[in-house]
């Protein structure tokens, strides 16, 4: 039968679902295992993150869509959760392999870190549930226009965590390393995110990039501080 | 199997980019 839009969305679904039907709500036991060769255990701080996220993501998708999406939310975060755990169990493994280290206190109790990530993860969950036809509006690929009405495209998703585009960005190549069985349309919304921040969004007025940029230029005397983040 | 094209040549890991290694 003839492939049609409706039909590769319900694909692409059922792909996302099964692909995360073993992964649990919960951390793998190799996942816990990282956790437990911390210097620090991030479990608590990760677990009143994810509690506090989603309590915002709920209440922000359905001040969005409408209050009768409200489950709706919960069920789009409960997936984006799992898809978080399972990226993060992947690129700790490669980075154990690179760096030959089982301790990621530093990584693991980085909140910026595990907003990014769960950020993406939820990204990927909503295009491949296609979110924008919730609503008309957002942003306007063929024009380069912003309508006023809310939806949830990207970057909608860095409103609601107050996350900055800088940090999304530094995720996306990683998180689509680690998770080889996202779809080409996925792979190519992703790199639709990142060439908006790369081109658009992370230049805006208050962007930390600025900052950045001027602590590098100030070179020596930024290094004589406390190194900041480069 | 998909067209992204890794870019970031400098970084080798995640823990680099947030500055954790």
């Amino acid at each position: 039968p003839p492939q049609t839009p409706i039909k590769a969305a319900m694909a692409s679904i059922q792909q996302l679902r099964g692909d995360l039907v073993s992964s649990g709500d919960q951390p793998s036991t190799t996942l816990a295992t990282y956790f437990k060769n911390c210097t620090i255990d991030p479990t608590q701080g990760m677990l009143k993150r994810l509690e506090m996220l989603g309590q915002t993501f709920s209440q922000r998708f359905s001040q969005a869509v409408g209050p009768r999406f409200i489950i709706i939310g919960k069920q789009r975060f409960t997936l984006g959760v799992r898809l978080y755990y399972k990226v993060m169990e992947e690129m700790l493994k490669s980075e154990e392999k690179r760096l030959s280290v089982q301790n990621f206190s530093k990584l693991l109790n980085d909140s910026t870190f595990h907003t990014s990530l769960l950020a993406c993860a939820l990204e990927v969950v909503m295009a491949t549930y296609g979110e924008s036809s919730f609503k008309a509006g957002g942003y306007n690929q063929a024009n380069g226009s912003e309508t006023a009405e809310t939806d949830l495209c990207f970057p909608w998703i860095l409103d609601v965590f107050s996350l900055a585009a800088f940090d999304f960005y530094k995720v996306i190549e990683s998180f689509i390393k680690a998770e080889p069985t996202l779809s080409k349309d996925i792979v190519k919304h992703l790199e639709t995110c990142e060439n908006l921040i790369m081109e658009k969004i992370a230049w805006r007025t208050g962007s930390v990039l600025f900052e950045l940029l001027k602590q590098e230029h100030e070179g020596g005397a930024a290094e004589q501080a406390e190194a900041p983040a480069s | 199997s998909h067209d992204y094209h890794f870019g970031l040549e400098d970084h080798e890991g995640i823990s680099e980019l947030f500055d954790c290694e």
